[in-house]
């Protein structure tokens, strides 16, 4: 029966000055994002502005987040033609950010979200 | 502009489905 | 605060979103407390995955969902993000890269833990236990039995001594019903023999009482047998690693179910006479009170008051199955004493009135509640 030990090496901090996320980026830098719909990115290499490398990580720049942070009120814009209404909305059940290293056969839990910025209206041409 | 960056917007939301998981499902 | 998005082209595959209940965050604030992914049965993708505290078990679900969820994490850009100056928004203060996308979420549940009992012998006190180098025994160590469980250390050992549990040289088996009697009884005449205290029960004392006077050889109660008969019918006392005290209605009970097996089996016996052969089962001067009562759920009264063995592993797991043949056995029934027939069936947890409802009829006559077949 196989078993494994899940590690809360990163955590440890965090936990123990009960610090956590209360607003769009938890304490250790990450963001949960959810779209009522399916997001279409380029998955190849282009010689375009919108392309970058960062840390020999390839990446392509696809949006715009503002958030107002008075009324948790979040815009997002897609691309050049798409334009999202939605806001920072608190989690029922914290999730715990779990990643499975299959080559190193390590579980480890990164991080806790509280919040997720949320978009769940139909999207809005830009004007 | 051939660098397609777009929402395909779903009408609404289902989350009902829920199972139970298998080991090599963590790992997949 | 406006931020600028980005996405790796390669995703990682490799990220799960945990559902964190009050429960399972006190057990990841508390430094000493470790948490452990294991899954059911034999094969990797034979049972289900639960996630164990020393102390809990929680089973895992898989609920899927239709959006796109995105997880992101904040980085410094090398290069001057050109201003994206359609928007009239302030110039973004920071980027987040897209590292992984999941569409669904694990959901937690506190379950009972499930201790895994499949491969482990059964010892009949027989000398011949455990094999040399515990040759053709599966599970090896109580460290391979927890492992194989979906279950929390504290659950294991729970269920473990519950069940007659012992360790032999290492090697993990549960006893036979013949020799928990056996060593239970001798435990029993030794303790009293010696005047010890059935409230505080020490395990070395013990051990000596009942192995004063017998051939070390020949003798199967070793310290590790005397350790479950203690764990079994015996509670640990407070702040006392070493102490237990005699649950003395357990033992009563267990005598008594040996007795009806052993008088009441082909045929039924009046009560007044049951309990005294009851009684003479016991160790002479035992101390334990008996009442019939104690016994609910092991006999039924073919007529009137006699009682007569019944054992559930005999009956229906159906139930309508199971209470058709209660009634065939016997027309109507105290309720007191048909519920403990029934409740482990009962699997919507019902309130038991409720329970019985469905399948049955309940009236009241007098002081009793007599249900009987609809």
């Amino acid at each position: 029966m196989p078993s494994i030990n899940v590690s809360k090496r990163q955590l440890q901090t965090l936990l123990q000055s009960d610090q956590h996320q209360t607003s769009v980026s938890t304490p250790l830098g990450n963001m949960m994002l959810e779209i009522q719909g399916d997001l279409e990115l380029p998955r190849q290499w282009s010689e375009d502005q919108r392309f970058t490398t960062i840390d020999k990580e390839q990446l392509v720049r696809w949006g715009l987040l503002h958030i107002d942070p008075s009324r948790n009120n979040a815009i997002l814009f897609v691309g050049r033609k798409q334009r999202l209404l939605g806001s920072l909305v608190k989690l029922d059940t914290p999730l715990g950010l779990i990643k499975f290293n299959q080559q190193d056969g390590i579980v480890e839990m990164q991080d806790i979200f509280y919040y997720k910025v949320l978009f769940k209206s139909r999207p809005l041409p830009i004007m | 502009d051939e660098i397609r960056i777009w929402v395909r917007y779903k009408e609404g939301f289902s989350d009902a489905v829920r199972k139970n998981v298998s080991w090599s499902s963590l790992w997949s | 605060m406006s931020l600028n998005l980005h996405e790796r082209l390669s995703i990682d595959r490799s990220f799960r979103l945990l559902h964190l209940t009050p429960e399972l965050l006190e057990v990841l604030k508390d430094p000493n407390s470790k948490l452990q992914f294991k899954a059911a049965g034999n094969d990797e993708d034979d049972g289900d995955v639960v996630l164990c505290s020393r102390e809990k078990t929680w089973l895992l679900r898989q609920k899927n969902h239709s959006n796109t969820t995105m997880l992101m994490h904040e980085f410094t850009s090398e290069q001057e993000t050109p201003l994206e100056t359609t928007f009239g928004l302030p110039s973004p203060m920071s980027d987040f890269a897209g590292f992984a996308r999941t569409t669904f979420e694990y959901e937690t549940k506190e379950v009972s833990g499930i201790l895994n009992v499949e491969s482990i012998p059964i010892h009949n006190g027989s000398s011949d236990f455990p094999p040399a180098d515990g040759r053709d025994l599966p599970v090896k160590s109580m460290d391979d039995l927890l492992a194989s469980s979906a279950c929390s250390e504290k659950e294991c050992l729970l269920q473990w001594g519950q069940l007659g549990g012992c360790v032999i040289k290492g090697y993990p088996c549960i006893l036979s019903s013949d020799f928990l009697t056996k060593a239970l009884h001798v435990t029993l005449m030794s303790a009293m023999a010696e005047s010890l205290n059935f409230s505080r029960l020490r395990l070395g004392e013990t051990f000596d009482a009942v192995n004063k006077d017998i051939d070390q050889e020949s003798n199967p109660y070793t310290i590790d047998v005397i350790k479950t008969i203690l764990e079994k019918y015996g509670e640990k006392v407070k702040d006392d690693d070493d102490c237990w005290q005699l649950n003395q209605k357990k033992v009563a009970v267990w005598y008594g179910i040996r007795a009806l097996k052993k008088y009441a089996s082909q045929s039924s016996i009046p009560p007044a006479e049951f309990l005294i052969k009851w009684k003479s089962t016991f160790p002479p001067y035992a101390p334990f009170d008996i009442e019939i009562e104690m016994l609910r759920g092991w006999f039924f009264r073919p007529t009137g008051s006699s009682l007569q063995y019944l054992p559930k592993n005999t009956l229906p797991s159906d139930i309508k199955e199971r209470f058709m043949m209660l009634f065939k056995l016997q027309s109507q029934w105290d309720m007191d004493d048909i519920v403990p027939f029934v409740e482990e069936l009962n699997s919507k947890g019902l309130k038991i009135d409720v329970f019985l409802m469905k399948y049955a009829r309940k009236r009241r006559v007098g002081k009793k509640v007599i249900i009987s077949s609809r």
